[in-house]
């Protein structure tokens, strides 16, 4: 017990630890700390790969995924694909203490939180532009469609599906530079 | 991703993670950060969970979860989260992912694969201002 209390966090983020860690010894509470803690790096952007204006869909859009957990209880509030809310992990805090589901996905999310009361802007950034810009030079690479036409590898869309394909033998995930500022 | 894991004196654990994706996913992907079990795992009688990487992989795994039923039969945080990417090398020898995990007593652990490195913080009374650490893969 020496150790507690204490907040961990991935990636060498330490703003959002302070932050987290500043809530937990003013608060008390560690809901308030992993969510104080993820907002900071939403709103630093943490390595571009977490809040506004990174990532960028095929269509240059930017959507935000989040989850909370409280550990006492094993209640949960979570949203997927969230269009147009920057504080992704506010509203997943939400659906964690505003409704009985976990999981709330998309327009329908974003919806729910300009009911709570979240301001809705758009998430995408001259920054965000210029990567989904330049994916569109470079013939929509890295790409993962898989069995379509024409090829993903060398082509933009739309596409559509193979009529038939060759089931792999073994899991292969191409190369898709998942790396410190491009990943889950 | 930013995965999170907070817990206070009273051993009270709550995980949670932010993430705005991949680079050019398909429009509609959800990766594995709002899917309970694989973006994070919270439970306060055994510690907490996040992982970070490629969602696709990892969410068919929910590898948190697993990290937090091997901490539950003793097993210590380092070895739940190498146990719980083996078991995904198994099937996808190129994963690219990392995992962190906190005992309900404070103990950390971290490791990874397919990255040269990976950097975590670390923050508490022994830990001040925030330690970053890193592991290599």
């Amino acid at each position: 017990l020496l150790f507690l209390p204490i907040v961990v966090n991935t990636w060498p983020w330490p703003q959002a630890t302070e932050a987290a860690w500043d809530k937990l010894i003013s608060s008390s509470s560690v809901l308030d700390a992993v969510e104080t803690g993820c907002t900071q790096c939403e709103i630093d952007q943490c390595g571009g790969s977490v809040g506004f204006g990174g990532s960028p869909d095929e269509n240059g859009e930017t959507t935000l995924d989040a989850m909370i957990m409280d550990g006492g209880n094993m209640n949960i509030g979570a949203v997927g694909c969230v269009r147009g809310i920057k504080n992704a992990i506010g509203v997943a805090r939400r659906v964690l203490e505003n409704t009985e589901h976990t999981l709330l996905v998309g327009n329908l999310a974003k919806d729910f939180a300009v009911e709570m009361g979240f301001k809705e802007e758009s998430l995408s950034t001259n920054h965000s532009q210029q990567m989904y810009n330049d994916w569109r030079k470079s013939n929509c690479q890295p790409n993962y469609r898989s069995n379509v036409t024409p090829n993903p590898k060398t082509s933009c869309g739309p596409y559509k599906p193979m009529r038939s394909h060759v089931q792999a033998e073994q899991n292969s995930r191409a190369n898709l530079n998942i790396n410190q500022s491009n990943h889950d | 991703t930013v995965g999170m894991i907070s817990i206070d004196e009273n051993g009270h654990v709550a995980a949670g993670t932010s993430t705005n994706g991949l680079n050019h996913k398909v429009p509609g992907r959800v990766g594995d950060s709002p899917i309970p079990g694989a973006g994070c795992y919270a439970d306060n009688t055994v510690g907490g969970a996040v992982a970070t990487g490629d969602g696709d992989v990892m969410m068919r795994f929910l590898p948190s979860f697993q990290v937090i039923e091997s901490m539950r039969h003793g097993v210590s945080p380092t070895q739940a989260i190498e146990d719980a990417l083996n078991r995904i090398l198994k099937y996808y020898p190129t994963f690219n992912g990392a995992l962190v995990a906190v005992s309900k007593d404070g103990y950390v652990g971290a490791a990874c694969t397919g990255f040269s490195s990976f950097h975590y913080c670390v923050r508490s009374h022994s830990h001040q201002p925030t330690a970053v650490f890193s592991v290599k893969c």
